[in-house]
């Protein structure tokens, strides 16, 4: 991976006499790596500057160590972007909280609707789970057998237009004194101008709490595109990056969070209910930069 | 008169930052880069630059075309990781087929995920084909086994589609049983399945390889077909693949409707990347 790259690098460089030309090369090495990772081009790009600049401004071409410093610097700059600690959201329990699940087609927002809803639960939140997917074959059947099989509260209701059925969902909320209220929204592109304005129309209406931008983690360099537009038109205030069990570098997890400088909250790990896992900055570092 | 410094590297630098933005891969791209430097091709400008770089990558792709033709009773065999659009490419493929004076038979071979038959009936019923399911939690191998034990026995059916569980090529299980369904598949059927046809979302980075490569130790793809490709995404790493695999790509999922599908061509293909 990248580390063994760089301490390749480094090898090289071992006596020789540390020129800007050096860690030029080094962070060329370090970009390269990075853009094989998934990282977007323009993030990477962004990314090795705020390097380059702390390097200048740390005398690290006059330590006895520099190797080591490059290192630790790119390392450093990685969880400062990150984020720095993990975000664990834990809403006051006497008022609803609603959030409203969205991202792209097969990003797992289903699943991970239904992982939520149980990780609250357990942490003895009233949780009602709800499905806006009034468009793909099965939806809302998905998501009423996942909430079923795990004991969550569904909600049900005939009305067939998503800003309508949120708004039923949040009454039926406060009516029955839920903590915590999950939509589960249609996949769309963040391109479709008439599906991103339902979402945008979701939020003003139900007054969501949080926006919470679902992203496989498997995606490439379009994670910037998504991000960006999911971002402006709704000011994502968290993301989950799913399927992260592959074996993704998931480059996709740092594009997103340089663009929205939204907190990613959690990782989806695998497909059932107990596979997520609060999202930890320092691991993703290790595991994008190895 | 070097064209590498200057005006000549703002242009390469651009071309690379489109190219790499595509998918194609850092180290694909700068390769490509290369060598067009080492070929001392002459251009003057980035419509110049572009259009040899079509070129390569033209010829990269040469041979990547391939029909879908099923001429004899037939069986086609989708697969790919989770989410990337196996299910709603079959009905666009039963819609494809159905249009072409085929009769087509679907077996609901995803026995896992909440709804997943339930999913693919509702795509049967809008078709009006047949669909062969079982109860959820039954073995997916049995399922199929007895779907097609079904087709072979009904003469009115020309193809039948089926479609499996997502599956990450990461999770060993999966794998293990992906390789028992094949197993079933040569079994009942007597060979391997006319088309097995391995589903890329088209959003998808660098993975796409070692999905690839993993799955590819089961059963070799007969064809691919990549989903997703009305969004911005523009696929690049078809590329890397077929320069790799030299498995010919079907079709293009366009959308979410069953008419949302596209033949494979790599004109239109290599167009879009820029
Ligand atoms: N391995 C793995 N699979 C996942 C994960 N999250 C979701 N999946 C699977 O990914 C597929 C798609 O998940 P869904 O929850 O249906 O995705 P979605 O975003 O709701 O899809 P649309 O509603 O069609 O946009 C399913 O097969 C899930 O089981 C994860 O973290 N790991
Ligand atoms: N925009 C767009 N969406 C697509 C395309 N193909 C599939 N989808 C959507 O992607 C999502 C996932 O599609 P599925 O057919 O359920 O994917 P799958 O591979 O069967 O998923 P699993 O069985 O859970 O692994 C659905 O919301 C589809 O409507 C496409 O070409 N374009
Ligand atoms: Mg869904
Ligand atoms: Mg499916």
């Amino acid at each position: 991976g990248l580390k063994d790259k760089v301490n390749g690098i480094l090898d090289k460089l071992k006596g020789k006499h540390l020129t800007k030309d050096y860690v030029e090369n080094v962070l060329r090495e370090v970009r390269l790596a990075l853009l094989e990772a998934d990282v977007h081009y323009k993030v990477a790009g962004k990314f090795i500057e705020s390097v380059k600049t702390n390097i200048i401004g740390s005398k690290i071409l006059e330590s006895l160590t520099p190797y080591q410093q490059i290192i630790d610097l790119v390392y450093k700059e990685f969880v400062l972007l990150m984020g720095e600690e993990a975000i664990l959201l834990e809403p006051p329990k006497d008022t609803l909280h609603i959030w409203e699940i969205v991202g792209l087609q097969g990003s797992g927002k289903t699943t991970q609707s239904a992982k939520l809803a149980k990780f609250y639960k357990d942490k003895g939140y009233k949780v009602l789970l709800a499905s806006l997917d009034v468009y793909r074959p099965a939806a809302i059947e998905q998501l009423r057998i996942l909430a079923n099989n795990n004991e969550l509260d569904f909600f049900e209701d005939k009305e067939k237009k998503p800003v309508k059925l949120a708004k039923k969902a949040r009454q039926y909320s406060e009516k029955n004194s839920y903590d915590l209220l999950i939509l589960d929204t249609a996949g769309r592109l963040h391109i479709d101008k008439e599906m991103m304005k339902e979402v945008e129309n979701v939020k003003a209406a139900v007054k969501a709490n949080e926006i919470i931008l679902v992203v496989d983690s498997m995606v490439g360099q379009d994670a910037a595109n998504i991000a960006k537009e999911f971002n402006e038109k709704l000011n994502i205030t968290g993301s989950i990056l799913t399927k992260f069990d592959s074996d993704t570098r998931g480059g996709a997890a740092l594009s997103v969070k340089y663009i929205s400088q939204a907190p990613i909250l959690f990782i989806g790990i695998g497909e059932k209910i107990k596979d997520i896992e609060v999202f930890y900055p320092d691991r993703m570092a290790q595991r994008i930069l190895n | 008169r070097n064209i590498f410094k200057g005006k000549g590297k703002k242009i390469f630098e651009e071309i690379e930052k489109v190219l790499i933005e595509a998918d194609l891969g850092a180290k694909t791209v700068i390769e490509l880069l290369e060598e067009i430097k080492k070929e001392n091709q002459v251009f003057k400008s980035y419509a110049e630059l572009k259009s040899i770089l079509k070129d390569k990558l033209k010829n990269i792709l040469n041979g990547a075309e391939a029909n879908f033709d099923l001429n004899e009773k037939s069986i086609v065999l989708i697969y790919g990781v989770n989410g990337v659009g196996k299910t709603t490419t079959i009905a666009k493929l039963a819609k494809y087929l159905s249009d072409a004076g085929k009769v087509v038979a679907l077996v609901a071979g995803d026995t896992y995920r909440a709804a997943a038959k339930e999913q693919l009936d509702v795509w049967a019923k809008r078709l009006n084909v047949k669909i062969y399911m079982q109860q959820h939690g039954a073995d997916p191998g049995a399922v199929i086994f007895d779907g097609i034990t079904a087709f072979k026995n009904n003469k009115k059916l020309d193809i039948l589609i089926i479609d499996t569980g997502g599956r990450l090529h990461t999770n060993e299980n999966l794998i293990k049983q992906f390789q028992k369904i094949v197993n079933v598949i040569k079994k009942v059927w007597g060979k391997m399945p006319n088309e097995s046809l391995m589903i890329l979302d088209g959003t998808t980075g660098q993975n796409a390889l070692s999905q690839v490569d993993i799955f590819s130790k089961v059963i070799k793809p007969t064809g691919f077909i990549m989903t997703k490709l009305d969004g911005t995404a523009r696929g690049g790493i078809l590329i890397q693949l077929y320069e790799k695999h030299r498995i010919p790509i079907k079709f293009l999922g366009t959308g979410e409707k069953f008419t949302d599908l596209e033949q494979f061509r790599i004109e239109p293909f290599i167009d879009r990347i820029f």
